[in-house]
């Protein structure tokens, strides 16, 4: 899931 | 995590940790942007409100919630401290920061993965974020005195995004991630901004000068 992958970064 | 991700992310705690020892040893804000801290504070804000509804790990809440603190506290101290306001270079820190900010959410609601309120928020905080160090940059070329605690807080700031570039290398690589547009053109801008400070920052260095940014 790109929308996970993407806020998993701060 | 990858090791790019993880001193990406320690870079980016060390620079607030210089910049608050700054603050809290020398009772100075002298050199620091108000305008910059300030549009950290809305790109954290606004990036981290995920914060009461997804959760990734224990790192990534404590990291969020270091990152709205100290942002927070950094704001406060250069407003409302009463030794260290006095050293704020109110008269030098002049970019109209507002500016930034409008443009910065217009292209968010044009230019973004989903439209949500959340990702568009998210969106907004990368494009803001990636131009938040500009008020910062001019107000070193304007400082006649760079101290050095200041001149490495904002080479900790871009090595951090530099660090991040890497992280997405790698991912893309090894973990085969999918294509990133957004957070990689922000954040390759973000670095870009950094170019002409790294220079002088690694010439004065080397040469054990004293940092000083042509005007």
């Amino acid at each position: 899931n790109q929308e996970i992958q993407t806020h998993d970064e701060l | 995590m990858n090791v790019f991700r993880l001193a990406g992310d320690m870079t980016h705690l060390l620079s607030i940790m210089v910049l608050l020892l700054k603050i809290h040893s020398m009772k100075s804000c002298a050199g620091i942007s108000l305008k910059t801290q300030e549009l950290y504070v809305l790109v954290f804000a606004t990036r981290y409100l995920d914060i009461f509804t997804t959760y990734f790990s224990f790192y990534n809440t404590v990291m969020k919630i270091v990152f709205l603190v100290t942002s927070f506290s950094i704001v406060w101290y250069m407003r409302h401290h009463k030794v260290v306001r006095q050293t704020y270079d109110r008269d030098q820190d002049t970019f109209r920061h507002h500016l930034l900010v409008i443009p910065c959410f217009l292209l968010a609601l044009l230019i973004n993965h989903r439209f949500t309120v959340r990702e568009v928020l998210w969106t907004f905080s990368l494009y803001l974020e990636a131009v938040a160090i500009l008020p910062q940059l001019v107000l070193l070329q304007r400082s006649r005195n760079i101290d050095n605690l200041t001149g490495n807080y904002v080479f900790f700031l871009g090595a951090y995004r530099g660090l991040y570039l890497f992280n997405w290398i790698y991912r893309y690589m090894a973990e085969k991630s999918q294509l990133r547009w957004i957070p990689w053109i922000s954040g390759l801008v973000q670095t870009a901004l950094y170019a002409d400070f790294f220079y002088y920052y690694i010439k004065s260095w080397k040469k054990r000068e004293k940092l000083q940014l042509p005007a």
